[in-house]
Formats: C-alpha cells, sequence, structure tokens
C-alpha cells in the first residue's frame, strides 16, 4: 500500500499576535486537531481520499472558530452567503455551490452536486432547493450568529469596504 | 476559509474548501477560494489544491490550477510549484494567502503569503503537525 496523507487549512491572514491570547490558539489548534484526526482515520481505516477530506472540512465547518458554515462572516445585507468545492483527482468529477444561506454543512451539498447531480456549480436559489431536495440540514439565522463577526461587521457595515476573515480591510480594486 | 487535501492509500487525491466569504461583501458577490480551478483542484497526475486569501486574486490566478499546470507542463515538484504560485505569481497580481496542496507520493506543501495559516498535516509516515504562524 502506498503512503497516504492530509492537510488541512483554516484561512490565512493577518494574524496579530498581539490579539491571540493563548486561549484561543489553544481553541484554534483543539479544533485544527480534531478535524485532522477525522480526516486521516478515514484514510487510515483505507477510505477514500474524497471521504476523508468532506469530513475535515465538515468538522471545521461546526466551529464558530472559522470562516465557513456556523462561523461564516456576515456579507453586506446581514447574511451568511456561504461557498464550497470538492473535487475528486481519480476522475477529475467536481461539484460546487455558491451565495448558499441557511445550511449547515455546505460541503456536502457540494458533494453532492459533484455525485448526484448532472452539473458543476451551483448558485443561490437553485443550490438552495436541491440541497433541500437532498436532505441536507437546515439551520436558521441564530446558529450563524456570532458576537465576535456581527461586531466585525459593524466596523465597516454601510461602506464600500470589505475584509478578509483573518485581515485588515482592503481598498484595493480588483480587475 | 477552511480546506483539506489528501492523498488515500490507492494514491487517489481529493480537494475540498468551504468558506463564509468577506466580511460585508456585496450581496451576490461569488468568489472566494471555493471555485474549482481557482482555489480547489484535483488530478491524481499532479496534486490536489484549497486555496485560501483574497478570493479575486485567485480567481485571477486560476491558481490551483496553475499549481497542477506548472507540475505537468514544467515537471515541478509539488513544493516547487505551490511555492512559485503562492510567492510570486500571486503577489505579482497583488493577492495575498495561502494554499495546501498534496501529490500522490503523499508529499504535503503548505505555502502562505501572509503573517500565518491556520493549518494542519498528517502523513502516515508519522510526520504530523498544527501550527498557525511560520516557524
Amino acid at each position: 500500500m502506498a503512503r497516504f496523507a492530509i492537510a488541512l487549512h483554516g484561512g490565512a491572514g493577518t494574524l496579530i499576535k498581539g490579539n491571540m491570547t493563548p486561549d484561543k490558539e489553544k481553541a484554534y489548534k483543539k479544533v485544527l486537531s480534531e478535524a485532522l484526526q477525522k480526516g486521516y482515520t478515514v484514510l487510515e481505516n483505507d477510505g477514500a481520499a474524497v471521504d476523508a477530506v468532506q469530513e475535515a472540512v465538515m468538522c471545521m465547518e461546526d466551529s464558530a472558530l472559522f470562516n465557513a458554515g456556523k462561523g461564516s462572516v456576515f456579507s453586506a445585507n446581514g447574511t451568511h452567503e456561504m461557498e464550497a468545492a470538492i473535487m475528486e483527482g481519480k476522475t477529475r468529477k467536481a461539484g460546487a455551490v455558491a451565495l448558499l444561506t441557511g445550511i449547515k454543512n455546505p460541503i456536502s451539498v457540494a458533494r453532492d452536486v459533484m455525485e448526484k447531480s448532472q452539473h458543476v456549480f451551483l448558485l443561490g436559489q437553485g443550490a438552495l432547493e436541491f440541497a433541500k431536495s437532498m436532505d441536507h440540514v437546515l439551520q436558521d439565522s441564530k446558529y450563524f450568529y456570532d458576537e465576535f463577526r456581527y461586531q466585525q461587521w459593524q466596523e465597516i457595515k454601510g461602506s464600500s469596504q470589505f475584509q478578509l476573515d483573518h485581515s485588515k480591510s482592503k481598498n484595493s480594486k480588483f480587475g | 476559509t477552511v480546506g483539506a487535501v489528501a492523498c488515500d492509500r490507492r494514491s487517489n487525491l481529493a480537494a475540498a474548501t468551504s468558506t463564509g466569504g468577506m466580511t460585508n461583501k456585496m450581496i451576490g458577490r461569488l468568489g472566494d477560494s471555493a471555485v474549482p480551478g481557482a482555489g480547489n483542484y484535483a488530478n491524481n497526475k499532479t496534486c490536489a489544491v484549497s486555496c485560501t486569501g483574497s478570493g479575486e486574486y485567485f480567481l485571477r490566478g486560476v491558481v490551483a490550477y496553475d499549481v497542477s499546470c506548472l507540475m505537468e507542463m514544467k515537471n515541478m515538484t509539488l513544493q516547487e510549484a505551490a511555492e512559485e504560485v503562492i510567492q510570486r505569481r500571486i503577489l505579482e497580481i497583488g493577492g495575498d494567502g495561502g494554499l495546501i496542496a498534496v501529490d500522490a507520493e503523499a508529499n504535503i506543501s503548505l505555502p502562505f503569503n501572509t503573517e500565518g495559516m491556520y493549518r494542519a498535516f498528517q502523513t502516515s509516515d508519522g510526520v504530523a503537525g498544527v501550527k498557525i504562524y511560520k516557524d
């Protein structure tokens, strides 16, 4: 049997060391470790890479610490619009969703788009209807509310600024 | 943004990426790293990649696919291709962020050009780590 491996990320940016308390750092590392363990266990038990990455990502989506799923940031109108994508290297099948609201685990919807639809990318209402038809878990706005994320939004609400999950505001224009 | 890449015992690769976008982003804005090709890609011939950072730049750079192309067309190693994209190409267009990648031999690469990237990794050889800042 060949070697196997898993790697994961929980976002990048200007992670000011002064803002990172030992307790916060411990909390982030705890979730990262749990996600890593879930994914690695799949591989260790001869599972497929696609199952391992889904497990790991779902674990992080269920944490309020990371900007995905439960921890998603506030968009300009105070909602949470999520995106997710998954791809298999053997078949090069891919599935993705975007502008999706109210779904607990967007990555699992992307997986179903890949495996159970004839499409690659579903957006907005269409993605939500597809998720519902596949019995994905729905959550109301209370589930996605986080005081820290709310305050982040309040700082720039009403302006044209936006902010990466772990960075300062960015004003530069995109081409 | 969160993501994972893996190489299983059969050398099959996969990548997953999920994000809540950007705080105060315009409604209807699509374009974080969870877009196939831009921030998420897998090909057993080359690598599996999941990106994080300023999504628009990853779209413009078709970053995840670019890593794969550099390996396939220029015979770069995973590490060389990932470093080339994150430490040079994406910076040239003003982008910031990082990626995680794995190839079919279970080599991993986790470059980023920001102050930190929440990341973790484990191989069947016993190499493992959970890190935030550049060490």
